[in-house]
């Protein structure tokens, strides 16, 4: 049951999938479950909605893991999420406050067949499973695929390569499906953010250019709270500013199309480590990893019930 | 073994290409190698003054270090055995489910 679900150990695909019914079982008054459709391999695209169902039109947060199959501290970060959440909701009132002025929209597995595949054959995978007939490679980098200045520098049109923009822009199922979603609720939708690893970064848009946006004072000031509130935990360091200066310029990531679509913040993190385990990191070190990054998501939170 | 020990003897290379010049060096060796690029995520986004993780297969890593030691190209070994690291991130997982 979920008392006895272990958050400081890796789960397969299934095991997360039966997390997430029990969880929407056991707390029916903040909690829902629901599918946005099915990957390209027909598994169910699960998303949690958290949050007290006080009004109608809350503002929401979404948070996405595992886009890159390989970054397995992901999907643990978006199960300690929601269990923090839960736990703490009767005696945490800055969370209790969250849960009911928001709505938190969480997205375990982005992308399912890759996270499955990653499990069962090839540890190191990244991308989707899809295939193109006339092509032996299989996958598409699933934040190179968005519609926001698609397959132009940083991604790649050779289906073998891991930064594989795909056929067209949100070729992929997956994509597709979140993409709908959050154009279906952008109105409410006031941050968007995607886990990845490793690299200890808090990233925002532009990824595509190098350029500021509108609102930078803004960002800069959320993600600069949010990464002090990271390092007050354990004192580990994160760099945070603009993907394409930070990181490296890359087009059709989901973040530029968050923005685009009208989402005023979006963040990519890069959890730990910076590439001693990189994508191995232990077991023994989810506690703290999705300890402080849950500092973080909780400042960018709350800092959207504020003015900026 | 986990992955039927697949990665038994693959490691973790990390350069740290220190001009343009070594940047090339490296892109040039990468082209004549298959490489798992954990970062950045493919070789043309390679620059100077930042890592470059290179997961090598075990049949591939005495010819890597042979040729960066060639180019004066310095390295490090991040990871030396990965199938270890894999077995130690769940491996006691699967050791207790055989419990």
């Amino acid at each position: 049951s979920e008392l006895q679900y272990d958050y400081e150990v890796y789960h397969p695909l299934e095991e997360i999938q039966s997390w997430m019914f029990e969880i929407n079982r056991t707390h029916p008054h903040l909690v829902d479950l629901f599918s946005i459709g099915q990957s390209y391999e027909g598994r169910p695209l699960y998303v949690l909605q958290l949050g007290k169902r006080t009004r109608p039109f809350k503002k929401a947060v979404w948070i996405d893991c595992g886009v890159h199959a390989r970054e397995w501290i992901g999907p643990a970060f978006c199960q300690w999420f929601v269990k923090e959440a839960l736990n703490s909701y009767q005696h945490d009132s800055s969370m209790r406050r969250l849960m009911n002025q928001l709505n938190f929209y969480i997205m375990p597995v982005f992308n399912v067949d890759g996270y499955h595949y990653s499990w069962k054959t090839d540890r190191f995978w990244r991308k989707t499973r899809s295939k193109i007939p006339k092509y032996h490679c299989r996958g598409v980098d699933a934040n190179r695929n968005w519609k926001v200045k698609w397959c132009d520098e940083g991604a790649s049109l050779h289906p073998c390569d891991d930064t594989y923009c795909g056929p067209f822009p949100e070729s992929e199922p997956e994509v597709k499906a979140v993409a709908k979603f959050l154009r279906k609720h952008r109105k409410r939708v006031k941050a968007y953010i995607s886990i990845h690893a490793y690299a200890q970064m808090l990233l925002y848009p532009y990824s595509y250019k190098y350029a500021t946006i509108p609102n930078f004072n803004c960002v800069e000031s959320a993600a600069q709270n949010a990464v002090s509130a990271l390092y007050s935990a354990y004192g580990v360091r994160y760099r945070y500013g603009p993907a394409s200066t930070t990181l490296y310029v890359s087009s059709g990531s989901s973040i530029d199309w968050a923005y685009k679509n009208g989402i005023p913040y979006a963040f990519a993190f890069e959890l730990r480590d910076t590439g001693y385990y990189g994508f191995l990191l232990p077991e023994a070190l989810i506690n703290p990893t999705c300890t402080e990054t849950m500092r973080a998501i909780k400042t960018i939170a709350s800092g959207l019930l504020k003015k900026c | 073994y986990l992955y039927n020990n697949r990665y038994v003897g693959d490691q973790v290379f990390r350069i740290i290409p220190s001009s343009n010049t070594e940047v090339q060096a490296v892109k040039q060796l990468l082209q004549n190698l298959t490489v798992d690029l954990w970062q950045p995520n493919s070789a043309s986004l390679i620059r100077d003054n930042s890592p470059a993780d290179i997961h090598v297969g075990r049949n591939k890593t005495q010819w890597l270090r042979r040729h960066l030691h060639q180019a004066h190209i310095h390295y490090e070994v991040l990871i030396s055995n990965l199938q270890t690291e894999i077995e130690k991130q769940t491996g006691y997982r699967s050791s207790r489910k055989r419990r």
